[in-house]
Order: structure tokens, then sequence, then C-alpha cells
């Protein structure tokens, strides 16, 4: 996956993120795609959460699935969740739970759903995905409606293990971008969408971000790559919230 | 390091040919629901269900196709240990999941696993 969240030079910000998902679930030799990412790619929706009769988020999903991965709180943040991979990872927490262990722990999409939910503003939003304990480690990318609030929360199972905030510790002060690696450590060499998503914003500039800049970054290889099921655009300031279904046919990266 | 690929799958920002591919009128192709929160938890996903029954039946068959010649017992495993599980889930989630299930006709262990496959797949 890939996530930015990105600011215009009027201080407006963009949130986007390619969702790839379906690496070694089967490949599908006539088409040449990953056989869960071709599946998935037919059971995107997007929702409007309601509550007392009014909107009170949007997300996107795959139906079945209650959880949420990218939701958007009109005026007030953004969210989207990247996977984090760690030795104590799922199975650790899902352990820990069965045993009753971890009973009070979150399974990591309901608490982005949880958030949503109840969180008001950026920085509610920011103490709530930094301090739940939670069962999955992960990182949150989360996107405010003033300038300069985009954060990357690498979450452990109990704590947050690294915080990076735009125009704080970020590496440019106005986007942040994440795919699956801390932001102090190198990505794989065989998995680095770091480099071509870095590289795609700096040709982008601050000028250019928009959602129509911004997806021909994510539509950009290795970004776009045969797990990409679709791109989410958000912008919490006019409440704009767009799924694109995306594609990488051909020869395209695998992952 | 970065290493570069093999040519014709290597880096390509398209903002280096001066392309446009973002076309706005492609949002349409994803259709809108509402999900009500003011209703109960087992009826707020069954319009959902319905309309994509096939869709999530056929999602969980492929894995179970990729799984099972590796791990003959999983659908078992599946059904009764995640079929279990799914009673122990906290509100609203539990009967949300529940609702699906119902409409679908998909066993409850199955869509257990579904809305749990991330915590399963970071490893």
């Amino acid at each position: 996956c890939t996530s930015i969240v990105a600011q215009d030079p009027q201080g407006h910000l963009v949130h986007a993120r390619n969702l790839d998902f379906g690496l070694f679930l089967g490949w599908d030799m006539n088409s040449h795609e990953w056989t869960v990412s071709e599946k998935l790619r037919k059971m995107i929706i997007n929702v409007n959460w309601i509550k007392n009769g009014k909107l009170l988020f949007k997300s996107n999903e795959f139906a079945g699935y209650i959880g949420i991965y990218n939701g958007m709180k009109p005026n007030a943040f953004s969210l989207t969740c990247d996977d984090r991979f760690q030795k104590a990872g799922g199975y650790y927490g899902i352990i820990k739970w069965l045993l009753g262990l971890e009973p009070e722990s979150r399974w990591m999409s309901w608490l982005s759903r949880e958030t949503l939910e109840n969180c008001n503003s950026y920085a509610e939003a920011k103490e709530h995905l930094m301090n739940t304990p939670m069962l999955s480690p992960v990182y949150f990318i989360l996107g405010g409606i003033n300038p300069k609030e985009g954060a990357i929360i690498a979450r452990s199972l109990n704590s947050t293990a690294l915080l990076t905030e735009m125009g704080v510790n970020s590496a440019n002060d106005w986007y942040v971008l994440e795919t699956n690696y801390d932001q102090d450590t190198e990505p794989l060499y065989l998995d680095d969408r770091d480099t071509p998503g870095n590289n795609c914003m700096h040709k982008l500039t601050k000028d250019g971000v928009s959602f129509q800049g911004i997806f021909n970054v994510l539509s950009s290889r290795t970004n776009l790559n045969k797990l990409t099921t679709y791109t989410v655009l958000m912008s919490t300031y006019d409440s704009r919230f767009e799924t694109i279904l995306q594609s990488c046919p051909g020869e395209c990266w695998p992952w | 390091k970065h290493v570069d690929l093999p040519k014709p799958f290597a880096d390509d920002c398209i903002l280096n040919d001066g392309k446009n591919v973002y076309d706005p009128s492609r949002q349409f192709d994803i259709p809108w629901f509402d999900v009500n929160l003011d209703a109960a938890p087992k009826d707020r996903w069954t319009h959902i269900a319905a309309v994509y029954k096939d869709d999530i039946n056929d999602l969980i068959q492929s894995l179970i196709n990729f799984v099972t010649p590796i791990f003959p017992g999983a659908l078992e495993f599946v059904d009764h240990t995640f079929g279990d599980m799914g009673s122990k889930l906290p509100m609203p989630y539990r009967d949300e999941i529940q609702g699906i299930s119902d409409a679908t006709g998909i066993p409850l262990g199955r869509i257990v696993v579904y809305n749990i496959f991330y915590e399963i797949f970071t490893v």
C-alpha cells in the first residue's frame, strides 16, 4: 500500500492511498493477475455512515467487511491504515486475546472505525490511535483539516513505536508518504515503493497537490502494481471522497 | 538501497511524460451505500450482503481452494474455531458479523476470518 497526506500552497490537505492486497494468494494464469486482488476489485463499495439521521463519516470497504481501512470525517480528519509487519504481529495478538490476556485490546480495523465514530478532531484521533492497546501492528496515516496536520503513527501492540509529523520530523514539510516500512528504516530492496513515490511527489511539487496530482502519483509504477485494487482520495475541508478502481495490466511489478 | 527493476517493470512517474490519468467521472463506478448506526447491529449490513452474497462467497471459496491443499483440515478449523470465536467478539461487531453470515448463508467462522484477515495476514 501507499498512503500520502499532502498540503497545497493554500494549506489545504489531500489524503490518498492505494490499497494493495492479495500477495501470494493465488495467481490467475490467464489474466496474469493475483486471484484475490482480481476478486476484491468487484467488491469495493463506498459507505455513508449515518447516526441520528445525519452523515457521521464516509469510508470505503470491501463488501462483507465491517472494519475500516480508509475513512474521512468531514471538517475533522481523515485516516488510512497500511500494513506493518513485525515479529510480534497479528497471530501473537490473536493468541493473547483468545487466552483472555488482552481483553481490552482492539482489532485494527475496528479501532479505526471506533476512532471515526467517536473522535471529532485530528488531535483527538491522534491521541486515540497512538495510545489504545491493539492486537496487531499497523501504520495509521492521519490527516486533519488545518495546515501541517499530517502524521504517520507506527503502532506496536501496546505503544507507538514512531510518530512522524508533517513539518516536524518528516523528510518534507509539505507531505508525508508511507508504504509498509518504518520512516527510519530502508525499505526491502525488492519492495521499494518509497523511492519512486518520493521521486514522483518531488516531480509533482507542492503547487501540484490536488486530487488530480496525487492520483497521478499513485497511478505511477511501482506505487501502482499488480496488487493495487483502488485509489481513494479524500479532502476534509470540502468533504470530497472519491474511490477509483485501479489495476496494472501488462508488464507491471507484482507488488 | 534502491535497486532498479528490470526495464519493463521499472518505476515510471507518469508526470515525467506530462500525462494525466485522473478522470473524476470514474469515481461513479463505485457504488455508495448507507450504513445506519441507529439500526440494530444485525440489520446494518444485510442490504449490502444481499447484493454481494455471491462475490463474498466466491472470494472466501478461492481462499479455501488455495489453503486446503496445503492444510487439509483448514476448513473445519475455520468453521469450528473461528465460528466459536465469533460469539466472543465485542459488540456491536459480533452481531454485525452474525447479520452478514445470516444474510449470505456463509458459515459464521468464514465471515469472522474475512473480517480479522488483517490480523492474520500481518505475519
